[in-house]
């Protein structure tokens, strides 16, 4: 097992060697991933060795065979279902978004609570109405749900979710959710990524 | 100035702190701070001192001040006008997300292609020609646009932008961005929200 530092920093060793391998890269060295991610070498050869991986003296690590360690120990190599909790503009967006099959997220239905969007089509998906949030979960026997509704309701339909079974939440919402121990939460803050951008500009930019 | 792995904390920082602020909490100790960021103790004492951000005895730091000197350091307290890149399902949803404006990021246009959508109003925006997006860069003297095209337009708009004067691109879409020195990019992988969760699924639930 890795610490909780190194896990971190998966996400983006993976983005980097998807990166390379897409453009015909066989070989990275400790160093090379060491600039890329601005960290020190030691940590990412410390991190190497956390997920057994070695290197070929004088040609770095494999980046085939890096980026499918980090896929296996993520569990990205089996597919996870999920269900689309409000079909509105995020919603639709990450139902439609074909870049999640690659990871193993499959998206295996839409729910929302607007009869007008009831019955019509996002992402292949036949919108069905959220007073069925229980039983599909049930049936499908779905561990994750995806939540891009109005933070109003994000707390009540966590709970239905959580009572019928799932154990992971992805929350969009700016709501923060409860839920009993053996669930976990990740909550995505895209405006993270804006505060790098937003830092750069006022030591560089400045409109 | 901060070491760059202080800097990637400060995002997550700030949202435990904003959390925390949230429900009249004034102070916070070092050490429940390395519990729930999940790092060593010491990490978030020098974080502390890189911020030049001093604890009370007996108290920890206060959760107002530590919050409005990250925000400070990131440039979140000074505005930043942004131009959303195709007004899709997920370029609306950045459009009219409330909270962006919360950290200084002010959407001041939505630009498009399509000519169903140009004249429409998306986020209270009038959708313009995308035809129009170097001429109202210079106009409006604009140095971040967000992203959200389909990922085969996003290499010449990149072009058009950062020759009208951008200096920062917050992209979303899986094109990878060659930018002149000077030019920042961050790619937003929202993906890397779903590793945590598969890696929890993985090893706890399983369907
Ligand atoms: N995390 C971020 O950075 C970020 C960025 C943008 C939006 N958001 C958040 O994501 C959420 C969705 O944003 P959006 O722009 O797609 O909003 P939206 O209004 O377009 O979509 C919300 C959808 O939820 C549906 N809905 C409402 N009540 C429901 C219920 N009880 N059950 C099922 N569906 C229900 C609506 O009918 C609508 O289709 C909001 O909470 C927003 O604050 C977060
Ligand atoms: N980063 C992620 O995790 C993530 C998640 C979802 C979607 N995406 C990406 O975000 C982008 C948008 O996704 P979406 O679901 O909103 O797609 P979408 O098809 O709903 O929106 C794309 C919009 O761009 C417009 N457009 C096309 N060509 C244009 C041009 N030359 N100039 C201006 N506008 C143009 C289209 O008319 C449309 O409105 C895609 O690249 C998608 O792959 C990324």
């Amino acid at each position: 097992s890795i610490s909780k530092a190194a896990f971190r920093r998966l996400p983006r060793y993976h983005q980097i060697l998807s990166a390379y391998e897409a453009v015909g890269r066989e070989y990275i060295s400790s160093r090379e991933l060491s600039e890329i991610l601005e960290i020190n070498e030691t940590l990412v050869r410390k991190d190497m060795a956390d997920l057994k991986i070695r290197g070929k003296q004088n040609q770095g690590y494999s980046i085939s065979a890096l980026r499918l360690r980090i896929e296996e120990f993520l569990g990205l190599q089996e597919i996870t279902e999920a269900l689309v909790v409000g079909g509105g503009h995020l919603g639709t967006a990450l139902a439609t978004y074909p870049g999640f099959e690659h990871y193993g997220l499959k998206i295996v239905g839409v729910l929302d609570s607007d009869p007008e969007k009831i019955g019509t089509r996002i992402g292949g998906h036949q919108v069905v109405s959220v007073a069925r949030l229980a039983s599909i979960i049930q049936k499908k026997n779905i561990k994750l749900i995806i939540l891009t509704v109005p933070r109003d309701v994000a707390k009540e339909l966590t709970e239905v979710a959580v009572n019928a079974g799932v154990l992971a939440i992805w929350n969009f919402t700016p709501c923060e959710l409860n839920v009993p121990a053996g669930v976990k939460v990740r909550n995505e803050q895209i405006i993270g990524g804006f505060m790098a951008l937003s830092h750069y500009l006022k030591n560089v930019g400045g409109a």
